[in-house]
């Protein structure tokens, strides 16, 4: 149907510069390539990917190696032999060189022949179709016509790296809209290796298909391979621009290409299995292909490129165009950006002028910021919402991240039903990126152990600031039961740059497509600053500046000084000595303070050196004043005990403060005589009336007795009690301590000590000379025996006769005198 | 639906520094056949046991598993079937 070499006449003034220079190509399907002959009359679609602008610029991806992973690739082809690359191909399942595919009677390994077509089929061969890079080399891996496992994808990601410049991948795990899952470790390790070591160390370019799950209502961030911040995950648009059916939509997407869309889009055309042509490939498989290619026609423009700097120019090339989605916004750094397309469709000649002129972004910094492991509960239909506040790492300069490229995420959440989650980030600059929605036929209790969510929506945007995670739990009506979910741990990696990563180039040609990058974050109507045209320093924001220096900034990024002549510097932080005011201003502290958080002197937070911090004041001096001590440990004057002058630790006081008095190592207050010291009333209060001087209340504190009071038995009293005698001792002072001492046993009273003092006796005793003489009357007047005799003078001698049971027994002689 | 069993399969990835050499010797030691580097992954081999269940949902246990303890044996995996659809 398409009216090739049109004439001139015929030919819309729009198309003038196209009629000139005129591609055919005689191969049979060329015609119906509908996605590459957008800019004419004939075909619906309203965005071009400028394909042909490309070639035009003579870029046909020679010298520039793709393999397609899938089920293995038809490699003699008549479309495909002349660019077929066995060095670029393997078969894994069979583990040996050649990618042949296995043909069956329902041909189900023609997927990656399909892939392959579209990449590099050969042009104007006659046959079939013309691919988009049909310069390329051409090589397949056959790794999905048997068990895949992780070994067998690490295998097929890593074939040869040093030879293969980009891996295109149309498959991923169940689209079914109730699987997570991804690369595993093996996988991973290949990815990694890939864009570390790749392409003699510019890094392998992995393009990917994003999920085709449309129908089932899955979320591409589930599938761990698009989710990689390594892989270029690819979207899919009809030919109407609308949304295709199969199309998930997540954060992660990258770019756009054309594929089928309804019954009533056209679909792709490629090369088939048996050496035949389709006009029938659809879905993303088809898409990730031509983003291949695509990028292929760019290396092929500038080899040098990183795996990075192919990314960096996708985001900077891709428009939204025709492409309907509800969600299209601008990022703070001036890109569209939508979850169903991600940047927009891919523009093939864009990017090779941007490839032509390139240069490599800086290196890339990866922040990874603390995680936030407080438990928090997801209530059903309630939305949790967290802020973690982001520095970007701005403490070490080998992580710093000042501009973003992907943003990842990593969450831990235990939940009853994971469908019913839907996940949003918000960065600093407000764009909300959707890491998950709603997932109708996941009922997996498993939760999420430690996924990572990827956005590339704040893309060139500022790292640091409040990023705002928000959970919300809508349960399905499949939910029996509405428990509580919770948020166990998140945390954020920042991948991105300290420096501006356009900043060594000069924009000057491109200034109606791309924004001046003295200005990037604003809009390309804002005014230009004539006088200076280069690169801001790190410090300023997106006000742009009047030169180099972080004193030329127009407005500061984070804090500034200020000076006399009223001009100011933009810094990362103040130094010590300073502190930050409302204002971001660094201002002096007090000459006393190392760090502070004001200008008084009363205001420090550390002191300078020589000068101790005082406890609970806030102030440095150089010597510790009275009430504190010098806590050598510490570096800091602490408080002595309460009512202390001067101590020498925390416990042991040596002077005491007025009207204290220090009784061992503590201060007490100094009470009159007749008071003592209430420690518990801190008051002095008196004695009981007896005590002259007391240590407490009662009469048994009395520590000296009142006039007229004797002491006995550590007690005051007014006079000696039954069996005392008053003793009166002179002092030393002159006085005389008087005090009552308990009288002898054998007395019942007694004037003095001793047992020839007794006043009286007890009962059966008679008082004799001072003493106390048993006074019972023998009953029976027997004579003792000798024995007895003896025994009994033994017994008077000792004074053993008041024993009741001796005087019995030696009667007589007890009751003798002597 | 689909089986969501994991299903084991009798190869397995191994990581042993010190060279394809070193590598033989712990495949033949312990009854493995080393299919080889892993791809371009430094010091992974592919190590491949016939005697075991070919798929099996559970992890292979046996002499063979003794290999796991071998020092020189930094890192082993049984693999795994993994569900992979075309797009």
């Amino acid at each position: 149907d398409y009216k090739s070499a049109l004439p001139l006449s015929q030919i819309s003034p729009a198309h003038s510069s196209v009629a000139q220079n005129n591609i055919f190509y005689n191969d049979a399907k060329w015609s119906s390539m509908w996605y590459i002959h957008c800019n004419d009359d004939v075909n619906n679609c309203q965005s071009d990917m400028n394909i042909m602008g490309a070639w035009k610029r003579g870029y046909t991806g020679k010298d520039v190696v793709v393999t397609i992973l899938d089920d293995g690739i038809e490699r003699n082809h008549p479309d495909l032999l002349q660019n077929y690359d066995p060095q670029a191909s393997f078969d894994v399942n069979s583990n040996d060189a050649d990618p042949m595919p296995r043909y069956d009677a329902t041909n189900e390994n023609k997927h990656g022949t399909r892939c392959a077509g579209e990449v590099a089929a050969s042009a104007n061969n006659t046959h079939c179709i013309v691919g988009i890079a049909y310069n390329a080399r051409i090589g397949g891996v056959r790794m999905l016509d048997g068990d895949v496992t992780d070994m067998v994808e690490a295998r097929s990601l890593s074939l040869n790296p040093q030879h293969i410049d980009i891996y295109s991948a149309s498959w991923g795990p169940d689209d079914d809209g109730k699987t997570v899952d991804g690369p595993a470790s093996l996988a991973r390790q290949a990815f990694e290796n890939g864009i570390r070591s790749g392409r003699k160390g510019r890094g392998s370019i992995f393009v990917w298909a994003s999920g085709n799950g449309g129908r089932s209502r899955d979320h591409c961030s589930c599938d761990g391979y698009t989710n990689s911040i390594y892989t270029i995950s690819i979207s899919s648009t009809a030919e109407s621009g609308r949304k295709p059916w199969y199309l998930e939509e997540c954060s992660s997407t990258l770019t756009t290409t054309y594929s089928s869309g309804e019954n009533y889009d056209r679909k792709i055309i490629t090369t088939d299995l048996r050496h035949r042509c389709t006009d029938s490939h659809t879905g993303t498989s088809a898409s990730a292909p031509m983003a291949a290619a695509i990028i292929a026609l760019a290396l092929e423009a500038n080899p040098l490129l990183t795996w990075r700097d192919v990314q960096h120019i996708i985001v900077k090339t891709s428009r939204a165009g025709h492409l309907s989605a509800p969600d299209w916004k601008t990022n703070a750094a001036g890109y569209n950006v939508s979850h169903l397309y991600g940047f927009g469709l891919m523009d093939a000649e864009a990017m090779v002028k941007e490839a032509e002129q390139w240069k490599q972004v800086p290196s890339q910094h990866i922040c990874m910021e603390s995680a936030d492991r407080q438990f928090r509960s997801i209530r059903p239909e309630h939305v949790l919402r967290s802020v973690y506040k982001a520095t970007g790492c701005a403490d070490n300069p080998n992580s710093h991240v000042i501009y973003l490229e992907h943003v990842v995420v990593r969450i831990t959440i235990a939940h009853s039903r994971r469908g019913d989650l839907s996940i949003n980030l918000t960065s600093p600059s407000g764009t909300k990126s959707q890491l998950l929605a709603n997932r109708l036929f996941d009922h997996s209790m498993e939760g999420f152990k430690n996924w990572e969510f990827m956005t590339t929506h704040c893309w060139g945007e500022k790292a640091s600031g409040d990023w705002v995670l928000e959970i919300y739990d809508s349960p399905s009506q499949l939910r029996s039961q509405k428990l509580p979910g919770k948020l166990k741990e998140w945390s954020l990696v920042l991948y991105g740059t300290s420096v501006h990563p356009y900043s060594s180039m000069h924009s000057s040609l491109h200034a109606e497509k791309q924004p001046r990058f003295t200005d990037m974050l604003q809009p390309v109507e804002e005014e230009f600053t004539e006088e200076y045209n280069g690169p801001c320093h790190a410090e300023c924001n997106e006000n742009g500046c009047e030169g180099p220096g972080p004193q030329h900034c127009n407005n500061c990024l984070h804090y500034f000084f200020k000076f006399k002549n009223n001009t100011r510097m933009c810094v990362s932080e103040c130094p010590s000595g300073f502190f930050r005011d409302d204002r971001k201003r660094c201002k002096k502290c007090s000459s006393t303070c190392e760090t502070c958080v004001g200008s008084r002197s009363d205001q420090c937070i550390t002191c300078r050196s020589g000068f101790h911090f005082i406890e609970d004041s806030n102030t440095c001096v150089v010597n510790c004043g009275d009430g504190f001590y010098l806590d050598r440990d510490l570096h800091m004057c602490r408080r002595c005990l309460e009512n202390c002058k001067k101590c020498t630790s925390s416990s042991i006081c040596t002077e005491c403060k007025p009207g204290m008095s220090l009784q061992g190592n503590k201060c007490q207050m100094t009470c009159d005589p007749g008071t003592y010291y209430n420690g518990h009333r801190r008051t002095c209060e008196p004695c009981h009336r007896a005590c002259a001087t007391c240590a407490g209340t009662g009469v048994e504190a009395c520590t000296k007795c009142a006039e007229g009071y004797l002491l006995e038995d550590w007690r005051c009293v007014s006079s000696c009690s039954h069996g005392t005698y008053l003793l009166e001792q002179p002092l030393d002072n002159g006085q005389v301590q008087r005090s009552c001492k308990k009288c002898d046993n054998s007395c019942f009273e007694c004037l003095g000590p001793g047992e020839r003092n007794c006043s009286s006796c007890n009962s059966g005793y008679n008082l004799e000379a001072g003493a106390c003489m048993v006074s019972t009357i023998c009953k029976d007047a027997n004579e003792e025996s000798w024995a007895e005799g003896s025994f009994c003078v033994l017994v008077k001698k000792n004074n053993l006769c008041q024993r009741r049971v001796l005087q019995q027994l030696c009667c007589r002689t007890c009751s003798q005198k002597g | 639906p689909p089986c969501k069993a994991r299903i084991y399969t009798n190869h397995w990835a191994v990581r042993i520094p010190g060279g394809p050499e070193v590598a033989e010797h712990i495949a033949q030691k312990y009854g493995y056949r080393n299919m080889g580097q892993i791809g371009d992954l430094r010091d992974h081999y592919h190590f491949y046991h016939s005697r075991t269940i070919k798929r099996s949902t559970l992890s292979s246990r046996g002499r063979h598993s003794f290999i796991s303890m071998e020092p020189k044996v930094e890192w082993i995996e049984q693999q795994v079937v993994k569900r992979r659809i075309k797009r």
